[in-house]
């Protein structure tokens, strides 16, 4: 799965998500990616976020939906991203899952769930600095 | 490290991150800049979670889910089980502003796509054949049935809802090329 966002140089804000699925799947089963404040959200007055990992856990909990309500009020994009991921925990703790943050000035973080094969994520960063997508980790 | 314009997107995929940077430094829009990244990763079967020929479904047919958001407006696009159309994210744009809907889903949204002027075509490759029959010899596992017969952590389908359900839930391996 990709979720990605975009933010212009006036705050124009936009997310989105492109995947196929889970494997092995049952067939009719959809994931996360393409419901809005599951996969993905955005709302220029605030941010965006984006999820990945097990969609048919994240989606219960909306956490895109809640790392931008997170920073609206004035959370830092990574401590969002941590409390949308905690809050999946909370009733998962062995869940597979991470999701990006970034607010409307141009702030970025991720946070993930730390489960046996996955203890960091990787994600891009594209901005005006770098010119040029730059790698970036977080531990989970 | 604020800095505008910004893309950001998950998993390490660099040409994604480029295709939508040179669309913003082009003059595009932040959503022509999030199809443009989304559609490279498609095409590019990215990880092989992304696109055409990855994540078979227990029948082996791979299908496409997408979405698209504006954060000024609130409008979204999305397509889940889309069959058989290769940009998903395309198709999640065109449902965005050619409908007052927010997400179309399975054989209708394909019909819908062909019909916006997307080509219809077999999403199934050697790669996802592969994986598909590997599944079929290894008694399709993992699985995500519970509660049928017969036991679906041993043998394959088709199913039967078994009368006495098991409490609890079961713990699933991560298999992180395996994601939404």
């Amino acid at each position: 799965t990709i979720g990605m966002i975009a933010i212009d140089e006036d705050g124009h804000v936009a997310a989105g998500t492109s995947t196929n699925g889970a494997r092995h799947k049952v067939p009719g089963r959809v994931g996360d990616s393409p419901i809005a404040g599951a996969g993905a959200y955005a709302d220029s007055s605030a941010g965006a976020a984006a999820a990945t990992g097990n969609g048919d856990i994240m989606m219960r909990f909306l956490p895109s939906y809640l790392a931008v309500e997170l920073m609206r009020a004035r959370a830092d994009p990574s401590a969002a991203c941590k409390t949308a991921i905690s809050r999946i925990k909370r009733h998962y703790p062995e869940f597979f899952g991470a999701l990006i943050c970034a607010n409307a000035t141009g702030h970025y973080g991720a946070a993930c769930n730390k489960v046996p094969g996955f203890s960091q994520f990787h994600y891009m960063v594209s901005d005006s600095k770098s010119n040029i997508p730059l790698l970036k980790s977080v531990d989970c | 490290h604020a800095s505008l314009p910004l893309v950001i997107n998950t998993w390490p995929f660099g040409d994604a991150t480029a295709a939508a940077w040179s669309s913003l430094q082009a003059g595009g829009s932040v959503l022509d800049a999030v199809e443009k990244g989304c559609a490279r990763c498609e095409a590019d079967q990215c990880d092989g979670s992304v696109g055409y020929g990855g994540s078979p479904d227990e029948t082996g047919e791979t299908t496409l889910d997408a979405m698209i958001m504006n954060g000024d407006t609130m409008e979204v696009g999305a397509v889940a089980d889309l069959r058989r159309i290769k940009n998903a994210i395309g198709v999640a744009r065109a449902v965005m502003e050619h409908t007052y809907h927010t997400l179309l889903v399975g054989e209708s949204a394909s019909v819908f796509a062909e019909n916006m002027g997307f080509i219809a075509e077999d999403l199934t490759t050697n790669k996802s054949r592969s994986i598909y029959s590997q599944w079929l010899k290894g008694n399709c596992q993992p699985n995500y049935r519970k509660n049928v017969f017969p036991d679906p952590s041993k043998y394959c389908g088709p199913y039967k809802p078994r009368a006495t359900r098991k409490p609890g839930r079961r713990a699933r391996r991560t298999n992180i090329h395996s994601h939404d």
